[in-house]
């Protein structure tokens, strides 16, 4: 079942760059 | 909010084609700034075609006009981080210019995606100290990685974790480094990969997933999605692109989803990918946000 939410601010971006 | 920017970089667009009598353009991909090694590009241009679209304009590969663009981190006026997207229309047959137009992103989720960031930001009562902080985790990465486990600073709760292995076969943890405050790692280009999204904090999280500026559900049947839940404590393994809520496509290096026929044109870099991760703490509607929030 669906259950609606609430979202805060942003508190981390996280990144990694792939080389191929 | 991305959609918000480039709709009002197709208007302008679409004036000055309809100007010129022409109802297609060409794409080109927008480049970033070489330092930032950010490949935002996909994701820029794929609503930048669902944009146009809905403002009656083509985009097809033989056409006259085209539409190129380069991105990068500003301030808007009141100093506020954003991402600005820079577009030109140009005539291919004479190399005239015949329209440029910038547009400001301003939602951190869609910048950190765009950008490639790699930040802690402090929930900070006062605005300008969080604006403050916002704009020194863009300028300078803070990539801590242990081994496998990439996260925005040594006790940030927040992690991310790459799986990869051959095509058909296991997947396993992937080394990262850190090099300029970003991490990065290898993947093969026939192997397929994974996300772990690990929260280590007492209270849910909504993590948003964006690969080279695309979000997880780019190419899903519910494109109204945004974010996926991690419980308290736990984490959970993201392994493809989301199509419905019983199936997935899965992540390869090489190509976006096979079956999105409608998205041919949309290629990877083929040398730089970028993962973004971001978090927010989460909680039923109805029930109690985390005390700081």
């Amino acid at each position: 079942a669906e259950v609606e939410r609430k979202t805060g601010r942003l508190r981390a971006a996280i990144s990694v760059r792939y080389t191929k | 909010d991305l959609n918000r920017a480039l709709g009002k970089l197709s208007e302008r667009i679409k004036r000055a084609a309809d100007a010129e009598g022409e109802t297609a353009v060409v794409l080109s991909p927008f480049t970033a700034p070489q330092r930032m090694a950010a490949n935002g590009s996909p994701g820029i241009r794929k609503a930048l075609e669902a944009e146009l679209k809905r403002r009656d304009v083509l985009v097809k590969n033989g056409a006259r006009l085209e539409v190129k663009g380069d991105y990068g981190e500003a301030e808007d006026p009141a100093g506020k981080a954003v991402v600005r997207i820079h577009g030109r229309l140009i005539d291919r047959d004479s190399g005239r210019s015949l329209a440029e137009h910038s547009v400001d992103v301003d939602n951190l989720t869609s910048i950190a995606g765009l950008v490639g960031a790699t930040m802690s930001v402090p929930i900070e009562p006062v605005p300008a100290d969080r604006e403050r902080a916002i704009r020194e985790g863009l300028s300078r990465p803070s990539a801590h990685v242990s081994s496998s486990r990439i996260s925005a600073g040594p006790k940030s709760p927040f992690a991310i974790e790459i799986l990869a292995g051959p095509s058909g076969g296991a997947i396993r943890p992937r080394t990262a480094e850190v090099i300029n405050g970003q991490a990065y790692l290898n993947i093969r280009s026939s192997e397929r990969y994974a996300i772990k999204l690990i929260n280590d904090a007492p209270f849910e999280v909504a993590a948003t997933l964006m690969i080279d500026g695309l979000g997880l559900f780019a190419f899903s049947e519910h494109p109204e999605y945004s974010y996926v839940i991690i419980p308290a404590r736990s984490s959970g393994v993201i392994t493809g692109w989301h199509r419905t809520n019983d199936e997935a496509e899965e992540f390869v290096v090489t190509e976006y989803p096979r079956s999105a026929a409608a998205e041919r044109s949309l290629a990877p870099s083929p040398d730089l990918g970028v993962i973004t991760a971001c978090f927010a703490a989460a909680w039923p509607a109805g029930g109690n946000p985390p005390l700081d929030e």
